[in-house]
């Protein structure tokens, strides 16, 4: 099973919205998805119909008593109106977790182990991240395979990157191995001079770690989130469909490669 | 003096942007504002020239040891490029306090005693905030007198917007008074059938908590933070400023009314 993570501490730089468009295209290449949702907010579960306020089990629990068996595990996943895709929800009392766990550092690897249990039943995994550094960021860290980083192209979004990706660095030294991770430019408009002179400036100082091509803005991402549906499954053809469909391709060849 | 804090738990809303607009009018109008970042990813203070990994003292050093004085905390206030507007800037160590702070219930009031502490020096207080709901949050409703709630027309935001509000509430019943809270509609594309049913929809389920106006998508606040300054100062001809000036109108006008 090869599981990605998609973090950026920065709001609003479509993380959600890449982890339901990749979702969309793996499940028309009839690939076994697992999603994770570790954002308080729960915009993934809420995304595919879930009110996270309402959910009982979920990531949450697995804090509070982790599970041993695969069976009970197998029991918290929700289907989706994706074939062969199930979610592992959010709720909101994820908000509470670092406050919870304190000073407690035995909580690294909660995530890690649930995944490893499910690994057989699932091709592919996808984590959601919530917009901060704590306790599920480091979950999702260590439970991946590799990072996928979407980061707008506006000035607000670049100037933390190299920030947070060198408080990554330091995170990870407590982990086995860094993670390979990948920029996702994101909400790229060709005709705005701030935003080509953010993906010049984010090429330039990331280079090979940012992604070939870009995902460019596209009004039917809100379209499709008001349908409940991927952009992906929803309207295909579209530019910010066909660009998700490269980076999936990209994704899956680079997986070959290694 | 008084205080707004600009929360929202879903992220990219437009909060620092809300934030730095306002700031700009205020400036034109020639008050004496004090700007709070309480966001680890420090963009309100990235957006005025500082690195929040650079800083060593600011609001984190606040939660550490509490400091009682005027003058010292008057010297942890740092110059903007807008006259007569300081900045208590963050420091991305704020992205572990909750886990230190852990159940320690006292460090609620440790950013509304600071800014009662400075209040003969300024006439307004605007407060930016992170995108999740813990003790930063908590302080910041603590310390203000009315809430702004930015809200992005679309789906994803708007769907948790209920959900925080009622979060709110609960957290506010520790909170001697409730606060009042207006949702300020950003990012309105009126060619966007999602944007306009978003607005709808919002306007019926919280009405008369909503803004009577909108405001409207404009690539030009991505222009703005490139170069530093707020739009309103930057080009306040601009429908994104002219929008924030309509919205500070009303608020100064409700403080009247009050
Ligand atoms: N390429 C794009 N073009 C246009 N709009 C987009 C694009 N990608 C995402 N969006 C829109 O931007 C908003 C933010 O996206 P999203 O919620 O996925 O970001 P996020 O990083 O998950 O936010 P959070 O930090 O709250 O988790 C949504 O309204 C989404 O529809
Ligand atoms: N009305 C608008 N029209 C177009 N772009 C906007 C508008 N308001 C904000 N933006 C852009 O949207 C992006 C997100 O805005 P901003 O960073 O202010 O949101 P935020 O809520 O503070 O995010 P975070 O959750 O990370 O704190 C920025 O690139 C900003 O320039
Ligand atoms: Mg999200
Ligand atoms: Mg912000």
């Amino acid at each position: 099973m090869k599981t990605w993570a998609v973090i950026n501490q920065k709001g609003g730089v479509g993380k959600t919205t890449t982890a339901i468009t990749l979702a969309g295209h793996l499940c028309s290449l009839e690939k076994r998805l697992l999603l994770v949702d570790l954002d308080p907010h729960g915009s993934l579960s809420a995304y595919l119909g879930y009110d996270p306020d309402q959910l009982k089990t979920g990531i949450y629990s697995l804090f509070m008593e982790p599970t041993v068996c695969q069976a009970d595990l197998a029991k918290m996943l929700l289907p989706t109106p994706l074939e062969n895709t199930w979610l592992f929800p959010a709720s909101a009392a994820l908000a509470t977790l670092d406050r919870r766990m304190g000073a407690d550092h035995g909580k690294g690897l909660v995530v890690a182990r649930a995944i490893e249990c499910l690994a057989n039943r699932f091709q592919y995994g996808i984590i959601d991240c919530p917009p901060m550094l704590g306790i599920l960021m480091i979950n999702a860290l260590a439970a991946c395979d590799q990072l996928l980083i979407p980061a707008q192209t506006d000035y607000l979004s670049i100037n933390g990157l190299d920030r947070m990706i060198h408080t990554l660095g330091m995170v990870e030294k407590s982990l086995a191995r860094r993670k390979p991770y990948l920029i996702v430019p994101t909400m790229y408009d060709k005709r705005t001079r701030a935003s080509v002179d953010a993906l010049a400036k984010m090429r330039q100082v990331h280079q090979s770690r940012v992604w070939g091509s870009v995902i460019p803005i596209d009004t039917k991402f809100r379209d499709a989130s008001k349908a409940g549906m991927p952009l992906s499954i929803y309207q295909p053809k579209s530019r910010g469909s066909q660009a998700y469909l490269q980076l999936i391709h990209f994704l899956l060849d680079e997986g070959q490669a290694n």
